[in-house]
């Protein structure tokens, strides 16, 4: 079933949801899909358990991809990686190994609602489709709407702005959910990793002030190690680092607290490419990208098995 | 065309305000036109020396580009056919199918 469905393409949210349930009912070995909430609009948020099932409780690695509306290359990564773990189960040892250790929480599409919206309306679409009392203006950035130094630095009260940060931390039924699950999991959850674009980039905290995190040794070394797997692929340099040094400081993301939850390891990667087609990248560049972000999770989830306590 | 051709003559360019004068300029400017960025992510967020990437709507580029000169900001275009890349984004089948 992973030969029917094409990964180099990118498909509108109905695709993306009858395939998260076609696999399901047809992987159901390695995999499990479960909603954690509804969207704004009522659509369900889908999240697959990627995994060898174990009776014990296993560690987990959460990624999430699309919170950015717009930003399509992440739910094809998404995607992509679902497909690539469950076809590689038997003939990679390494992919294996970490199927049985740990599960993968797969959120494909984050933002559902704004998802649909930039596929069939607004092709740059960023925020979420919750509506504004005051305002005829529509939605929330749902990086910007955690409870993390909500509405700091590069974050507006506006509800017009492209950056708005919500009427209050957790106003977005989307954040909630997944606040909600990491907070029920994050005994489980070792690992965060959310994927936007552009800008050829692995982040980790701090993205709201200039401080190093106390654990900054190991989190440094898996981005290291992660970039340069990425780089040995195709010769595509990413950047890493903390946010706040490479961007600039802004409010609490995603990244950010769920590492001040507890998350010891929290990453954003700002997948293809740095500006030549931003978020138009062509459909063409799908397999490459994804490719290359797939070893680097990969050596990322390694590093922190085997070397991060 | 995809989404009915309303890219159509719209760009995307990008800049780097190397000045707090530039940067104050672009404010001001955005005071006035609500430009889409596509980084950073927002007005708040451009400082000297940070890569700044515009959507130009066709409306706005002649006002957008002579703001620019009269700033000293230096710009290059990204993106001069906004509708063209989106439509090149997909193959022709996907597109078919959307």
């Amino acid at each position: 079933s992973t030969h029917l469905y094409s990964y180099e393409v990118y498909h509108s949210l109905e695709e993306i949801q009858s395939w998260m349930h076609h696999m399901n009912r047809s992987h159901s070995q390695l995999l499990y899909l479960f909603s954690i909430g509804k969207s704004f609009e009522e659509r369900p948020l889908f999240v697959l358990q990627l995994g060898k099932r174990s009776k014990h409780l296993k560690k987990a690695v959460w990624i999430d991809c699309g919170i950015h509306a717009r930003e399509w290359i992440g739910p094809a990564f998404c995607q992509w990686f679902v497909k690539e773990a469950l076809q590689t189960y038997h003939s990679d040892p390494s992919m294996r190994r970490l199927l049985k250790q740990l599960y993968f929480y797969i959120m494909p599409v984050f933002n559902v609602d704004g998802y649909h919206y930039s596929w069939t309306t607004d092709r740059f679409w960023r925020k979420t489709r919750s509506n504004s009392t005051n305002f005829n203006c529509h939605g929330v950035d749902a990086n910007r709407n955690w409870k993390v130094k909500w509405s700091g630095e590069g974050a507006s009260l506006h509800p017009c702005a492209d950056t708005y940060c919500g009427p209050v931390p957790e106003s977005e039924p989307e954040v909630k959910a997944v606040a909600r699950f990491l907070h029920k999991h994050k005994k489980q959850i070792k690992a965060y990793i959310s994927f936007h674009a552009y800008s050829q980039m692995l982040l980790y905290p701090y993205s709201y002030k200039d401080a190093i995190i106390p654990n900054f040794k190991c989190v440094e070394s898996a981005a290291f190690k992660a970039v340069n797997a990425l780089y040995s692929v195709y010769g595509i340099k990413y950047k890493h680092g903390p946010a706040s040094s490479i961007l600039y400081v802004t409010s609490g993301s995603s990244m950010d607290w769920a590492y001040k939850h507890g998350i010891p390891y929290a990453f954003a990667f700002e997948l293809r490419d740095t500006g030549y087609y931003g978020f138009l990248l062509p459909e063409s560049l799908i397999k490459p990208t994804c490719t290359e972000t797939t070893l680097a999770v990969k050596n990322i989830t390694n590093h922190i098995l085997k070397k991060c306590p | 065309l995809l989404y009915n051709n309303r890219y159509d003559g719209d760009q995307v360019i990008r800049l780097l305000p190397k000045t707090e004068q530039q940067v104050d300029a672009l404010k001001s400017f955005h005071e006035l036109v609500k430009v889409d960025f596509w980084q950073p992510s927002s007005i708040l967020s451009v400082k000297p020396g940070v890569l700044v990437d515009i959507h130009v709507p066709r409306n706005w580029s002649e006002k957008i580009f002579q703001s620019l000169l009269q700033a000293g900001i230096d710009f290059k275009i990204l993106v001069p056919d906004l509708q063209g890349l989106i439509e090149m984004q997909s193959g022709s089948r996907a597109r078919i199918r959307r």
